[in-house]
């Protein structure tokens, strides 16, 4: 359970920005 | 107010204190009645080198987890979030549970940049559309006007 | 209920529940080690004494009389420990918000808020395609244009170039002089026929 915990709270942390890099990445691609 | 990494020295310190203090050396020669009156000074010696290695022990795992979890550094940033945020009262957001719905806040500002700029380059595009389509105007008019010249001319020569 | 401070995991990346029993484990484990070298060094100096009449069982009697104090108190201070400590460090207080969530509170977007943003990014990415398209056909059909123009206006040139042709060889007007010419053709018939029957 605290492992569980633990990964599932690294994810939080970490996931919105690389999720978001992609985003971003895809947005730059179309302006240019 | 004393910080995080004060505090904990301080609970800590008299978690320590309290407990060596219940294990006092009368206690102790108390349990070991029948030795204490044999040897009382060994008594007293092996008591003092249990205190003292019990105190190091537990001070030296203390340091231990501190410096695995870099506590000292963490406690020190907590500090400075908790008091960036004094003027807020109400509970701050947590995170949902629903990574789709958590998402979606961190993808925002981006998004309302991108949608700025293509506000912005459709502007520019249809300004510049502007222009054109009235040079296109302008030349079928020009086309117009040559046309008739020329019908003008042909039925005179006709 | 069981409370997995799930928050203070993604700050300090371990759970503060895990970290006291650590800790707990740790100093217990201390304290059992200490009671065995207190009970090894008793009985090993008690080796020093053939005569005496204290038993090792005695001794074990003793150490489990201590360690059980010992214990009781430890894990009643240890408990007020964990309590504070878990309430006072190893906690989050519920008003704040750690740095990289700060934008879900500038941007509390709604899922209806979200669509409706996407949709419009949609719309716009979809007129600035149309407007792309019609520019393009702006730019084809005057290109079209300079051509056409360029063909009507060499027929107007001809035109010019025939008319000026015609006033360098002293025709001013080419329809009047044509008239006059026809004209003087009709007089010059008229006068042959004349000249014609007056010969007969």
């Amino acid at each position: 359970f605290d492992e569980l915990i633990v990964e599932t709270a690294t994810k939080r942390k970490q996931w919105p920005k690389k999720i978001l890099m992609h985003a971003i990445q895809t947005m730059k691609a179309e302006q240019e | 107010t004393p910080g995080r990494a004060q505090i904990f020295a301080t609970v800590v310190d008299t978690f320590l204190e309290k407990l060596l203090a219940a294990g006092s050396y009368q206690r102790f020669a108390n349990c070991y009645r029948c030795f204490y009156e044999l040897q009382p000074e060994v008594t007293r010696s092996i008591y003092d080198q249990f205190i003292s290695q019990l105190q190091a022990s537990i001070k030296e795992e203390i340091q231990e987890v501190k410096d695995e979890g870099n506590l000292e550094a963490l406690f020190n940033s907590l500090d400075k979030i908790v008091e960036e945020t004094t003027n807020q009262e109400e509970p701050a957001w947590r995170p949902s549970g629903i990574p789709e719905e958590d998402i979606r806040s961190v993808m925002v500002p981006y998004l309302l940049k991108h949608r700025l700029y293509l506000r912005k380059i459709l502007k520019e595009k249809e300004e510049e559309n502007q222009k054109v389509a009235e040079s296109v105007l302008a030349g079928r008019d020009r086309i117009a006007e040559l046309q008739q010249l020329i019908q003008a001319r042909k039925q005179a020569w006709q | 209920s069981v409370n997995p401070m799930a928050y203070e995991a993604q700050f300090f990346g371990f759970t503060p529940q895990t970290c006291m029993l650590r800790i707990y484990i740790a100093f217990q484990d201390y304290l059992f080690e200490m009671m065995l070298v207190v009970e090894s060094v008793i009985l090993k100096k008690l080796d020093g004494f053939p005569g005496c009449k204290i038993s090792p069982f005695q001794i074990r009697k003793s150490t489990e009389k201590f360690l059980l104090f010992m214990k009781e108190h430890f894990d009643k201070l240890f408990g007020k420990m964990e309590e504070m400590l878990l309430q006072l460090v190893l906690n989050i207080p519920k008003n704040v918000l750690l740095p990289e969530d700060k934008v879900h509170e500038q941007y509390p977007y709604s899922k209806e808020q979200f669509q409706a943003l996407q949709d419009e990014i949609s719309q716009l990415q979809q007129q600035y395609r149309a407007e792309a398209s019609a520019g393009q056909a702006l730019r084809a059909e005057l290109e079209e244009q300079k051509a056409v123009q360029a063909e009507l206006e060499k027929i107007l040139q001809w035109f010019d170039g025939l008319e000026n042709i015609c006033r360098e060889h002293g025709i001013g007007n080419f329809k009047e002089s044509f008239v006059f010419l026809a004209q003087n053709s009709k007089k010059l018939q008229d006068v042959l026929k004349d000249v014609e029957e007056k010969s007969k």
